[in-house]
């Protein structure tokens, strides 16, 4: 088939490990979560710190939509619309997205379009 | 995506996985890659998930995603998640959730309940395959023993098939992309048998996670989609994690 045509394929590769080279962007780093913490505080910490990067990706979505639909409605469907439906997933997630929501300021309906993002792509 | 769970000769179980994601969600022609996983990748964590200071589970996650696609409980089970498409599919979920029909689980919800509450490799399979969903998936599952290893392909309210590890006939491990086994991939995507056939030449007998880590190196399983290579050793409790760049020539997906 057509994925077979060199160079989309290439050899099995030897001696990748450990990771370096150009197929290797970075190491992952990590965070503990305390489910023993109320669920609106045990996300605290992570989003502290990855909040900018969050809002960037929360922002390239949001470009794509007035791409698709200039006028905005989409995203004021998302914000006015999603963000009710938080009060209706199963707790602790429910809890967990205000929490996120309030540490990222991003808003709540497009915390929970991230969360909610693989059943929504089947569209 | 891909996930696969191999069984070396002594028995030992490894599970991996490349997350795959942001197909058709914006090009960046300077670049020449997609957009939506130059994003994700900065967002990659990994998560000790703890109770009374103990490790309950752990998971390599975006953050501010607060379900689980790639997770261990360590000595337990390991669990990834791969996009199954279905005209039967989320939206549909979506619909019936916000018409008031709310018997459904949303999948990432479900999968980080599992990790969180099932204490054995069977519990988790029967949750995984049983709990009604609002989208389709592929929950690929590793245990601990030998031979606990499976990819249960799900449509929204059923189990389809629990494809397992049979060492007696040779299947010393599982591995699933986007597509139903027992069917053939599409054409313009099968990542499925560049990924077996370096897995075939491999063998059984050096099967180790320094190897798995080189076949999901290998295009076209790495691909511009790529955005985390994950390693999990459920015996030893270990899960590592790397964000991946797919450099030129490389397949779009």
């Amino acid at each position: 088939s057509a994925q077979f045509v060199p160079p989309y394929t290439e050899d099995c590769r030897k001696g990748m490990y450990p990771p370096t080279g150009p197929t290797f962007k970075g190491s992952v780093p990590w965070y503990k979560i305390n489910l023993d913490s109320a669920p609106r505080k045990r996300w605290n910490q992570l989003i502290n710190d990855k909040k900018v990067e969050l809002t960037n990706l929360i922002q390239v979505i949001k470009d794509l939509a007035i791409d698709f639909f200039p006028s905005g409605k989409l995203i004021e469907l998302v914000d006015k619309g999603l963000a009710p439906l938080v009060d209706t997933l199963p707790s602790p997630f429910d809890e967990e997205l205000k929490g996120i929501a309030d540490v990222s300021g991003v808003p709540l309906g497009e915390i929970m379009l991230f969360n909610i993002f693989y059943e929504v792509f089947t569209v | 995506c891909t996930s696969l769970v191999a069984e070396d000769k002594a028995g030992k179980l490894y599970h991996a996985r490349n997350l795959d994601f942001g197909l058709f969600l914006g090009w960046d022609i300077k670049n020449n890659s997609w957009m939506v996983p130059e994003y994700l990748k900065p967002l990659t964590v990994n998560l000790d998930f703890q109770r009374n200071n103990r490790t309950v589970f752990k998971s390599t996650n975006f953050a501010g995603y607060v379900g689980v696609l790639t997770g261990m409980k360590p000595g337990t089970f390991t669990l990834t998640m791969n996009e199954r498409f279905s005209i039967d599919g989320g939206y549909i979920g979506i619909i019936e959730w916000i018409l008031g029909k709310r018997s459904g689980v949303w999948m990432s919800f479900l999968t980080r309940s599992v990790l969180e509450n099932a204490t054995s490799y069977t519990q988790a399979k029967d949750q995984l395959a049983n709990t009604e969903m609002l989208a389709p998936a592929y929950f690929i599952l590793g245990g601990n023993q030998s031979g606990e290893g499976c990819v249960i392909t799900r449509s929204r309210t059923a189990c389809l098939d629990i494809w397992e590890l049979d060492l007696k006939r040779g299947r010393w491990y599982v591995l699933e992309t986007n597509y139903d086994h027992w069917k053939v991939p599409l054409f313009l995507d099968d990542r499925r048998t560049p990924a077996m056939k370096c897995m075939n030449l491999t063998t059984q007998a050096k099967i180790s996670l320094e190897s798995i880590y080189d076949i999901l190196s290998t295009k076209p399983v790495l691909n511009k989609l790529t955005t985390y290579t994950s390693l999990m050793d459920v015996s030893a409790g270990t899960i590592e994690s790397y964000q991946r760049n797919c450099p030129d020539p490389c397949m779009p997906w």
